[in-house]
């Protein structure tokens, strides 16, 4: 049995793709003065990938966008993002923070940002990280959708091999699930935060990743990461590493917010969510809820940042 | 539907940078199939490198032989997958 509204929809367990984009429509159908989706664009095998857009009027209001799921296996990204949309429409009107944010600026939210392999990791591989598209010549399936961005695409950290789980793709921005983003952000064009949520090893991340080279603003993007984690440590004490992506995990090139920092979009961030345990990418799902409250605590100080500090 | 029996989840931690650039090696051996859930960072963060049955005896006789410590952070990974499927069935039941 379906649940009939968003406030009967268990956001503490996880979910089939239908079940969220089920969730999707009735968060939309509940809230039409609030809330709309968007279809950017289809996947592989022909997904649509939504896009909800939380606006409270206004023509092309600087933005804010966060997106999960781009690493299909990573279910508590997913699952978090799904409670991100509720706690919006939730907090809209009660929340001073997000009222004042929501009253002058839009908020985009790509939940399922990889479908096909998020299908694919509920029916036949668990561990499933690419997207679905076959490469010629192999029996080897996929891309990573976060080596395939414009940035440094080619370089050292990431692979040309179809069969490695870090494969960048036959040229940047091949995969439909990719170029739709693209496509969208320089259509949009004021987009003025971009946050990536992957999982898993708890740390809070911004460009560069293929380059030594500090970002421009390395000062300022650190200073509010330090921010972003200590209001996240406080819910529950859960300890965050932060730094720019080459410094503080490993060379990556082709990556996401690489390539929306020099978009333009100062505030690109990546998230890796829990766990540090002993899960992984099998966090139990009763860390969900826990888990995308402490986020938020995160989200919020780089979506208020970003309100109060417009460029 | 691909399935897990036996895998294990090995974190693995590096003493210094020469042992760290020795488990990176692991990344080039194809036929270990290793799925690398945590990648190679720095001496303070531990590698998580998923490993396939039919690879687990060798690539543990190849971190003992260099004395590189590591530890079972999941025994068998199929038996977390089928729990974590019955949470989601017997959740979808209720």
């Amino acid at each position: 049995a379906e649940p009939r509204s968003t406030d009967s929809f268990d956001l503490s367990r996880y979910h089939p793709i239908n079940e969220i984009y089920n969730f999707q429509d009735m968060l939309v159908a509940e809230n039409p003065n609030l809330v709309s989706k968007i279809v950017i664009g289809q996947s592989y095998q022909g997904r649509p990938l939504n896009v909800l857009k939380f606006s409270t009027g206004g023509t092309n209001r600087p933005a804010i966008w966060l997106d999960t799921g781009i690493h299909s296996r990573e279910w508590v990204t997913q699952a978090s993002g799904t409670w991100f949309a509720k706690k919006i429409v939730t907090d809209y009107g009660r929340d001073p923070a997000m009222t004042a944010i929501l009253n002058k600026m839009d908020i985009f939210l790509e939940i399922v940002t990889n479908p096909d392999g998020y299908y694919y990791s509920h029916t036949s591989n668990r561990m499933w990280r690419k997207t679905r598209k076959p490469n010629p010549g192999t029996s080897c399936v996929g891309v990573d959708p976060n080596r395939n961005w414009d940035a440094g695409f080619g370089g050292a950290g990431a692979s040309g091999n179809p069969c490695s789980e870090t494969y960048r793709g036959p040229k940047a921005h091949s995969e439909s699930e990719v170029k739709s983003i693209v496509d969208f952000v320089k259509a949009h064009g004021n987009i003025k935060a971009f946050v990536s949520i992957h999982a898993y090893s708890q740390m809070l991340l911004y460009p560069y990743g293929y380059t030594r080279t500090p970002a421009k603003h390395q000062t300022e993007l650190h200073n509010l990461a330090k921010k972003a984690i200590t209001d996240l440590a406080s819910l529950y004490g859960t300890r965050y590493r932060y730094g720019s992506i080459i410094n503080t995990i490993y060379q990556a090139s082709g990556g996401t917010i690489d390539w929306t920092y020099e978009q333009g979009i100062k505030y690109s961030y990546t998230f890796e969510l829990r766990d540090t345990g002993r899960y992984g990418f099998i966090l139990p799902a009763n860390q969900i809820v826990p888990t995308a409250t402490e986020t938020w605590l995160a989200l919020m100080a780089i979506m208020e940042h970003t309100f109060k500090n417009p460029y | 539907k691909e399935t897990f029996e036996g895998h294990q989840v090995l974190r693995i931690v590096a003493k210094d940078e020469i042992q760290l650039s020795l488990v990176k090696n692991l990344e080039d051996m194809v036929d270990f199939e290793l799925d690398f859930w945590r990648g190679v960072t720095d001496v303070a963060t531990p590698v998580d490198v998923r490993v396939p049955f039919h690879s687990l005896q060798s690539v543990k006789i190849h971190l003992e032989s260099q004395g590189i410590e590591y530890s079972i952070m999941i025994q068998d990974l199929q038996v977390m997958l089928d729990e974590e499927q019955e949470e989601i069935e017997s959740a979808a039941r209720v």
